[in-house]
């Protein structure tokens, strides 16, 4: 089962907070069930699959189109800011939203809910529910952090192991070529030795055949 | 004896390389190898 | 101010989840503030650094020592399980807690609250509180999962990066290898055939002295 809790404002109440959760099992188009609570009462209504393609039809919009404002509203948190308006009648315990366009607004959808005759045991599933949610969050923060610190370890060691194999390739390079320069002369002096050798030779044999 | 460190002499340089007979990889890695202060 | 929000169970009504909050500003045993609600009734009192400096000599324990308990029952969590008993009477108001050792409890403190006339007021207090802990440690999770995943990037970068180097490493040695071998060998060859022509020259002069 998923569930979002979120706080709201309702246009009849606006200086006490209310809180609204909204619970579905598969998906929010196959059905949901809406709680109210601000924080003494509490109300609880369960809207339809067949409602929902109801209020979708009266709107002439498209069901996946009505679902995702539907979501918007109530669940992904955009409820918080003017983009919508709550508000709640306590008489006949109707629960309606509507969308604040540019300088109009209209009705998203009206949901019947039913007063709870034990409020504290809603609100103690509410605060079981969030605090269920900060351990599990903080404990996915303590390990996301270690992982963090493992990452940022073995980024380093890598890291440093690129730059010595940098430079290890630089000296690498520096130290065959120092090598091969120290055989290269050896060859070349001797290329020297023998031209010397063979001029002279060369010269003695021009010498001799002068004299001859 | 003297003879013999004629004839190395004659036929390798300092660093134990033939001058005569070709070199390959494997005899050039050891010469280098044998190299101890290049600098 | 720092404050931590735990679920106990009272000896009184153990069938009945309640909340336990516990507030302090610079330091647990400066002071701190205790709200205790079932979800319909709450609770509030004020213990100063006094009372627990009273509390800690009464135990003859060390004051540091004696926070520490404190710290352990009351806000580390650690009173979900059954190390720790608590208890709340509402005839006279008094919060009282205790450490369960093997075969012995011991009194930890017992603390005067007072009835809060407004509850509601404090259970939106606490679900407020409650859902910005979930929303800033969702926030907190998202980042620390992106960091996660650049950091992954960035160590496959390097690690690729790094492996490159060490082919390109080999790759060097091998292709300077290959050029010094070439560059040897022609000089070898000259070597030769500076070394045949001198011997050549050579012998021809030997037979020139032996015609003459």
């Amino acid at each position: 089962m998923e569930r979002k809790i979120s706080r709201i404002c309702l246009v009849s109440k606006p200086n006490v907070t209310h809180f609204l959760q909204v619970s579905w099992e598969k998906s929010l188009e196959s059905g949901f069930v809406i709680t109210l609570t601000d924080g003494q009462s509490a109300w609880i209504g369960t809207v339809s699959e067949s409602e929902i393609g109801q209020e979708a039809d009266d709107m002439a919009m498209e069901k996946e189109k009505y679902v995702g404002e539907l979501r918007k509203a109530l669940v992904s948190g955009a409820g918080t800011g003017d983009a919508y308006k709550f508000d709640f009648s306590e008489g006949d315990c109707c629960f309606s939203c509507e969308k604040n366009l540019k300088d109009v607004s209209f009705r998203l959808g009206s949901f019947n809910l039913e007063k709870v005759a034990n409020p504290a045991e809603v609100i103690r599933e509410l605060l079981c529910y969030c605090l269920d949610n900060i351990a599990e969050n903080q404990a996915k923060n303590e390990h996301l952090q270690k992982e963090n610190e493992r990452l940022l370890r073995d980024w380093n060691d890598v890291q440093g192991r690129f730059e010595k194999c940098v430079s290890a390739k630089e000296d690498l390079e520096t130290d065959l070529y120092k090598r091969f320069i120290l055989v290269l002369n050896e060859k070349k002096s001797k290329i020297r030795s023998l031209h010397k050798l063979l001029n002279e030779v060369q010269e003695l044999e021009k010498n001799i055949e002068r004299e001859r | 004896c003297p003879s013999t460190k004629q004839y190395f002499a004659r036929e390798y340089d300092c660093y134990g390389d033939s001058y005569f007979v070709n070199t390959d990889l494997t005899q050039l890695k050891e010469v280098f190898s044998g190299i101890k202060n290049p600098h």
